[in-house]
């Protein structure tokens, strides 16, 4: 797995031609909510739920 | 019928004559573990027919001589219904006799997807008419196979379920590497880890929030290939092959820019972290999934 595939990937599934340009201070003091960051933790844990299965 | 606008339509109803068999094999057991199922051949032998039997058929219906023999995967769901998925189909000719074979990997990778305790392996056999219709004999039923438990009580001819698999002690993947020891040539196939560090990537500057890195596997290593005495009788299978098997998502949080405000989203990448790496042969059969 290279960068270059996780971008080509991310790309298409956010419907982009290219990365977005961000200025730091467009991400400066961003909180990331709670609802969010319990849904990326969610998929984390399946994900690793999944690869446990699979052993 | 009663208008004079309307040309009659006459309805024909084709009776489907089949005679089907249901094979059952209590499968438990029969795979070794670690092992991988190679093929299944399900031998049938069939019965010659009468000549007096055949003379009659070739006078009734000198075009018709065959039958179609179709094979099914037959399972019982948990709530009483059933369902069926086609293996094999084929026409088979009234003249021959001896053992037939037929292809049943399929079936028996179903059956090894099934939750535990499983149900014995169910092969329907259905012999129906070459084709539906009127003038056709039914020289079907002159095509038959013998059962289990036949008159001589020798069991000569019974059904056969024929099981060829490869050890994956010997043919396998090893899991994950040894991070010890140098990958070579001669390491056995396994799953390496690295690591990929998005935040020296400049695509991912103040786009990626998480994760800053994360650890990613490939396979490598080459696996045992199988010796001519098996490539002769396989001839299907291609070399064998260190690849990744399994595969999960790897889930992110990004930055979307919207209206001049930027918010964070969570995306997930389907297919980009390895699971798990297996020695594959090239060309073999890749299992369907069963639907529920």
């Amino acid at each position: 797995l290279t960068g270059e595939q996780i971008l080509g990937s991310l790309l298409q599934q956010l419907q982009l031609d290219q990365p977005p340009v961000l200025d730091k201070a467009d991400v400066e003091g961003m909180v990331i909510p709670s609802h969010v960051r319990t849904q990326y933790v969610a998929l984390l844990q399946h994900s690793h739920a999944s690869r446990s299965r699979g052993k | 019928r009663f208008s004079q606008n309307l040309r009659e339509v006459a309805g024909r109803f084709l009776v489907s004559e089949t005679s089907t068999h249901l094979l059952v094999f209590g499968m438990e057991q029969r795979l070794p573990p670690n092992s991988e199922l190679v093929q299944a051949v399900l031998r049938l032998f069939q019965e010659p027919v009468p000549r007096t039997a055949l003379r009659r058929q070739k006078r009734l219906s000198p075009h018709s001589a065959r039958a179609r023999v179709t094979i099914e995967w037959l399972r019982f769901r948990d709530d009483g219904s059933n369902r069926t998925a086609l293996i094999d189909s084929r026409l088979v000719s009234i003249h021959e006799s001896g053992w037939k074979a037929f292809d049943v990997t399929e079936a028996v990778n179903f059956w090894q997807q099934l939750s535990r305790p499983r149900q014995p392996l169910l092969l329907q056999v259905s012999v129906q008419r070459e084709h539906l219709g009127p003038g056709t004999w039914s020289s079907h039923k002159l095509v038959r196979f013998a059962a289990q438990g036949t008159p001589d009580g020798k069991g000569q001819g019974e059904p056969q379920l024929e099981l060829h698999t490869l050890d994956l002690k010997d043919y396998g993947a090893q899991g994950n590497c040894d991070p010890e020891a140098p990958v070579t040539e001669g390491t056995r196939c396994c799953r390496q880890e690295m690591y990929l560090d998005l935040q020296g990537m400049k695509w991912a500057e103040n786009w990626i929030l998480e994760p800053p890195g994360f650890l990613t596997y490939e396979c490598v290593g080459s696996c045992l290939q199988l010796p001519e005495s098996l490539t002769s009788r396989w001839p299907f299978l291609g070399p064998r092959q260190c690849v990744a098997s399994e595969m999960t998502s790897l889930p992110m949080i990004v930055s979307v820019k919207e209206g001049g405000r930027t918010r964070p989203q969570v995306v997930s990448l389907p297919n980009m972290r390895v699971q798990t790496c297996s020695c594959a042969s090239d060309g073999a059969l890749i299992p369907r999934r069963l639907q529920p």
